[in-house]
């Protein structure tokens, strides 16, 4: 599976319609400090169903969604799409939206599902539930500073 | 299903004590029960020895040390178990050049043949590895915009 | 001692609201009380704005970001009360390259004439500040040794 | 005040004598990973009396003596001590020693001292006890991550 395309609209800093094509393998992001770099990483650890708005740098899950700046108002909702590939060539959307009043949606391909289904498809593609395939910014050696407990529910999740 | 997380957790220890002493250049490294009588229940420690130098507690390794042993085990688990991507967020930031250099690249080079990975980095060198450059930038404040530049051909 | 404190906030928040607008170029910053009714007992908080964005919560600020405000806060309570050195460790490691240039450098540079700085860094730019250069090497496993080179002729 | 010199003996990776002056205001440390640039921090941290082996990076305080390598067998004990110079060149020698039966000392100029008393010259000096003056690799955010109460009490030792 790979990613090939992300779709994102109202999520944090992307308040604008914003859709990249990821052809490649070995992706670097670059950019000045504040400009939306971990932000892209949220976008997509949240699309896959991340539930804690803390691990998404929020106290509530509302925050997500683009707060305005000087310039320019909130935004009512924030939604990301994510288009993936298998190695077949077969192509699976994955989306989310939530609006301010608290409203969610998960969606996968044309269908609306449950936050079980989203889970669903990351246990199907290998993709951790627990986000491990993430290592925040600052958080390089959580690996290491995990509790020995916390390390073996990775290793289940991994088995 | 229980054979199966024993399975996975020797893999790993394998995968990750042999990529150690490549990270390392020598040393030595492991995964050990923390109750080896009850395997199941047990947690999952980790000895890591630079070579030369004798470790006590994983918390006197250095920044860059601990960096390294981290992706170690995160690279061991992927040897093992298939993950489509990974998202790794300025992991680069407590190395100095050399181990970027000789270490860091040499693993993203390796392992990004085996998985997707989306590296976000300030560092000149991590940038040159890629198969292609995503500029973040917010020209309209606190807005943020996406623009990318391929640096090698993607075949079909 | 209790109009003490108020005067090291008070004095404090000004130097900090002033230095956040020399480090970001522009946006607000202030300190504020928890308890405004109970000065001398209330914890103190951040408000941090970079220019032209909305901050909700502090933890929405970006890596670099959080931490250029964490050092212009350390530096506004330098300006109110001289302390003889600080110890900065790889503090400039989430910092992109024109903020390392243009901002770090400029405070380090400043404020090293109020106190004594001793940096720990991976960064050239940070290291062709420094009055003089202390290499730490390891030629024998383990055992870490110092060399100095000074790069100024330093007055009496 | 100033740091004009340091002399590390038996301390963390610093087992051999090691004497360093610091004639400079500006001094920028660099090395390898894992060649001892943190240690030379904990080195100062400890002289002037830090009390907590986590804040050291140890488990007990006899961690912050030389444990030996696969060449060099543990040291007997760590011993650091910091020269500082006064405006007005007076020269003020602040020690301490650590033997891994755990018998310390700390020393000012030729005397023994209690801990309470190298508290006091860190008063009386403008060096928080606190440790204030230090920002630990990868805590650069500690000032903005404080709790309000935290924040607090380190502006109480300021005033
Ligand atoms: N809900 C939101 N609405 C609008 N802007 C937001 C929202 N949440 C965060 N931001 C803004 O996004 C910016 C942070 O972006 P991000 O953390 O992605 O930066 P970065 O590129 O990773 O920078 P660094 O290199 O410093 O880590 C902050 O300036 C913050 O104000
Ligand atoms: N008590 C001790 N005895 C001997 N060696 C020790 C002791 N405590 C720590 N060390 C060693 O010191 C080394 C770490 O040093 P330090 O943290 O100063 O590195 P550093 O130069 O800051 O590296 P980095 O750039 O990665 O942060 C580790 O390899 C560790 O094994
Ligand atoms: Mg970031
Ligand atoms: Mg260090």
């Amino acid at each position: 599976l790979k990613l090939r395309q992300l779709e994102v609209q109202g999520f944090k800093s992307f308040v604008d319609k914003t859709k990249i094509e990821l052809k490649e393998d070995l992706l670097i992001v670059v950019g000045p400090n504040g400009s939306g770099k971990s932000n892209i990483a949220d976008c997509i650890l949240w699309a896959i169903g991340e539930q804690s708005a803390k691990s998404l740098r929020g106290a509530k899950m509302q925050d997500v969604i683009f707060h305005g700046t000087k310039k320019r108002p909130a935004a009512g909702s924030a939604e990301v799409f994510l288009l993936f590939e298998k190695e077949d060539g077969q192509k699976i959307r994955v989306g989310r939206r939530l609006n301010r009043n608290g409203d969610s949606s998960y969606v996968i391909d044309d269908s609306n599902v449950r936050l079980k289904d989203i889970h669903e498809f990351c246990y199907r593609n290998n993709i951790s539930v627990q986000g491990s395939y993430l290592v925040e910014q600052g958080r390089v050696e959580k690996m290491l500073a995990l509790s020995p407990q916390e390390r073996k529910s990775l290793f289940e999740e991994v088995a | 299903i229980k054979a199966r997380y024993i399975e996975a957790y020797e893999e790993v220890n394998k995968n990750f004590t042999e990529l150690f002493k490549v990270v390392f250049d020598g040393g030595e490294a492991y995964l050990k029960l923390e109750d080896p009588e009850n395997p199941l229940e047990s947690g999952i420690e980790i000895f890591a020895q630079p070579p030369g130098k004798k470790v006590v507690h994983n918390i006197q390794l250095s920044g860059g040390e601990s960096a390294l042993v981290a992706l170690t085990l995160l690279f061991a688990i992927l040897s093992y178990r298939p993950q489509p991507f990974f998202l790794l967020d300025e992991v680069d930031a407590p190395l100095d050049d050399a181990n970027i250099e000789n270490v860091f690249s040499k693993l993203l080079l390796q392992f990004s043949q085996k998985a997707q990975f989306i590296v976000i980095s300030h560092n000149k060198r991590t940038m040159a590895l890629g198969d292609a450059i995503y500029g973040v930038t917010m020209e309209e404040t606190g807005i943020s915009k996406i623009v990318s530049v391929s640096l090698r051909e993607v075949s079909a």
